[in-house]
């Protein structure tokens, strides 16, 4: 059996979308201890990774299930939630369906058909970072929207004990720095001299469910993954984009 | 000119 209840319906909603933006279908593994979901979008250029302790949950009881769920049909029927609704997950075993369950001043439930995808067992790499900055959210965001505006990819950079986003274009450049004592960073946990280049839709699609003063720890290195961590609503978000290299 | 890896080449 799994049955969960979430106190917000909305931040649930955040925690799809961000699923969304870069996978067609997702497993949720569910277990007594909460749900989990590691995948790849379809280039694998992207490492989704989501936990949801029970704790994360108004009411929690499971066991263990795999649930696999198309994203884009899911983050539809989450756009329905009201602000204040509770929202209730609960597998249907006979009929073989997810309902989605919103409880506001109605109770307006959903089936959702169930997929099968299998649990990918994949992991979240373990990979030694020589840097890790933790950053207000909302800054990190306008510095992708600056480095937007000049090209499609985007240097992120550790020198000399600051942290750069840089961009350049065939004209144009952009560059915002963050220095120790800049009030968006929290901490800097700084190794070595850095830069490794991605993509920056990946990273603005990453970065998306983060409301501005979510703190995003991100760990870089030299032409190596960056990986994105954050928590929404109790439920912890990892990220990890391949860089792009000279050619 | 840059070119995109995939994450396999990390997963080791």
């Amino acid at each position: 059996m799994f049955k969960a209840v979430i106190s917000e319906a909305k931040e649930f909603k955040k925690i799809i979308d961000a699923a969304s933006n870069l996978l067609d279908e997702i497993c949720f593994e569910v277990s007594e201890d909460g749900i989990k979901a590691r995948a790849m979008d379809p280039s694998h250029v992207a490492l989704v990774s989501m936990d949801i302790p029970k704790e994360a949950f108004e009411e929690y009881e499971a066991d263990v299930h795999d649930i696999g769920i198309d994203l884009e049909a899911f983050k539809k029927i989450m756009n329905r939630a009201k602000a204040k609704d509770k929202l209730i997950l609960e597998l249907d075993e006979e009929k073989n369906k997810l309902n989605v369950i919103f409880k506001g001043t109605a109770r307006r439930k959903f089936a959702l058909a169930l997929y099968d995808v299998s649990s990918s067992n994949l992991q979240v790499p373990d990979i030694e970072y020589p840097n890790e900055i933790l950053i207000k959210a909302g800054a990190f965001v306008d510095a992708l929207k600056d480095a937007d505006l000049v090209n499609d990819h985007v240097a992120l950079k550790v020198d000399d004990g600051k942290f750069i986003i840089y961009a350049k274009g065939d004209l144009n450049e952009s560059e915002t720095i963050f220095e120790e004592d800049s009030e968006d960073i929290i901490s800097m946990n700084i190794g070595e001299n850095a830069r490794s280049t991605f993509n920056l839709e990946y990273l603005k699609d990453m970065t998306k469910a983060a409301s501005s003063d979510d703190i995003l720890k991100i760990c870089i290195g030299t032409d190596m993954p960056v990986k994105i961590e954050y928590d929404i609503g109790g439920a912890n978000l990892t990220f990890l984009l391949a860089p792009r290299i000279e050619s | 000119k840059t070119k995109q890896l995939t994450l396999e080449a990390f997963f080791k």
